[in-house]
């Protein structure tokens, strides 16, 4: 492929045919276009440094490096296209894949991620990230909402009570996104709503992270008494990220409706047929 | 008889902050996740009779609980199935549905039995034994209400079985 791409009247994603990343995310109906880079990386977890013996455990997310590693610099992929559904499958590694997903007047990316079980043959805890690199100027600030109701402005190592001295550059970024989180520009904003609550910032300008399944193999020592670490092989886990790009004003009408349908989705029931009349009498 | 209390109690109970955080041990998580599918099943049944209530018609629903990883009896083996969404939102929504299949050809038909557009995908997988063919189709579902889809399989253009008989049925 020279171009490698899906779209439908609303949205176009183009994928970077050498490595299948998601390169780029264009609103056509605004006519905005933002260079997106996303792919899944993982943090090592601590096992207590020089400055602090404290692990990473099930209540301390604390990374040994400021740095994450890429689970694979490029996916092997697979595209679906049909007149009701265009999909682009990212293959990662054995334990990380996902789908790229848009329907017929969608006016949202659908990511959806599968990662797990987490190896920790290596005797290293992991937290797996995805995480959506742009060229946003951001001002060191994000936005994280509390169940949807009220979204927070976040500001990378600052709190505005009180003079902050930051001792952890990344788990000390890191807030609770229960639906949504979004980075803007003034002009540009990119949201992403999640299906479940996770963790998430903005490690860097115009970067916003999520934490999508973590694996420890130590116990941090502040009460459970064990690792957070599943028993057999451990657990596979699905979800998914919706991606909106839209400009500043209009983009909080869109998350907004997005976020009821996620919430209040359709419940799908099956019947083989044939059934009998019913009436209360 | 149909019952939500137990689910309300289990969703009560996993309003604790260790669940919400999964920072509990793992038999407690196992018992989160217990209490939780024990608390289903009476939904499950109350879900059933609501059902048949508001749409006339007594049938043997069946709640595919695997559908986030392409996984349903009834749809991946049965030749004729009738598909209902319910839209708890106060607004009509229209919504793809996707449904684990076994490969072929299929008829969908709305609630006012004209013919849907539908695509048979097949996915890729790991496990060559598993069939991975989804059946799409978009659904429109009215505000706080539901819609009965009927799909049937074909065989070289012709209905395999026949298609469950027909009712007036409609959006409620």
């Amino acid at each position: 492929f020279n171009v490698l791409a899906i779209e439908n009247e609303h949205i176009r994603a183009t994928f970077n045919p050498k490595t299948g990343l998601l390169m780029e995310i264009e609103n056509l109906d605004k006519k905005l276009l933002l260079p997106v880079q996303q792919a899944f990386f993982s943090y090592f977890a601590s096992r207590g440094d020089r400055l602090s013996d404290q692990v990473s455990g099930a209540y301390i997310f604390r990374p040994n490096q400021s740095q994450p590693l890429p689970v694979r610099r490029w996916a092997q992929i697979r595209v679906v296209k049909t007149d009701l559904v265009q999909e682009v499958h990212q293959n990662f590694s054995a334990w990380c894949s996902q789908v790229v997903r848009l329907y017929p007047g969608q006016q949202h990316l659908e990511l959806e991620w599968t990662v797990g079980p987490i190896p920790v043959i290596d005797s290293w805890g992991k937290e797996v990230i995805s995480r959506f690199d742009t060229p946003l100027k951001t001002n060191e600030r994000f936005y994280t909402d509390s169940n949807g109701r009220e979204i927070l402005e976040r500001r990378r190592n600052y709190r505005p009570t009180w003079n902050l001295n930051q001792t952890e550059e990344v788990a000390g970024n890191y807030y609770p996104v229960n639906s949504r989180i979004y980075i803007t520009d003034g002009q540009v904003q990119l949201t992403v709503l999640t299906d479940r609550s996770q963790g998430g910032s903005s490690v860097r300008d115009g970067s916003l992270e999520l934490m999508v399944h973590r694996r420890l193999v130590n116990d941090d020592r502040r009460g459970i008494g064990e690792p957070l670490m599943e028993s057999g092989s451990g657990a596979l886990v699905r979800g998914r990220h919706l991606v909106l790009l839209d400009t500043f004003q209009a983009a909080a009408s869109g998350h907004r409706l997005l976020a009821e349908k996620v919430v209040l989705a359709p419940q799908v029931v099956l019947a083989p047929g044939g059934g009998v009349p019913y009436n209360l009498g | 008889s149909g019952d939500s209390a137990p689910l309300n109690e289990a969703m009560a109970v996993l309003q604790h902050h260790d669940a919400v955080t999964g920072t509990c041990k793992q038999h407690v998580a196992d018992d989160y996740a217990r209490q939780l599918a024990a608390g289903w099943e009476p939904c499950e049944v109350l879900l059933s009779n609501a059902l048949a209530r508001l749409s006339g018609s007594k049938e043997d629903f069946t709640f595919c609980r695997d559908l986030n990883i392409s996984r349903c009896q009834l749809s991946q083996t049965s030749s004729s199935f009738q598909v209902t969404i319910y839209n708890p939102l106060g607004r009509k929504v229209d919504w793809m549905v996707r449904l684990p299949v076994s490969k072929g050809v299929f008829l969908v038909r709305d609630p006012q039995g004209r013919t849907v557009d539908n695509n048979v995908v097949i996915l890729p997988s790991t496990d060559r034994q598993m069939d991975h063919s989804e059946l799409l189709f978009s659904a429109s579902v009215p505000a706080l209400g539901f819609s009965t889809y009927s799909v049937t399989k074909m065989t070289n253009g012709k209905l395999q079985t026949r298609a469950p008989r027909r009712r007036p049925k409609k959006s409620s």
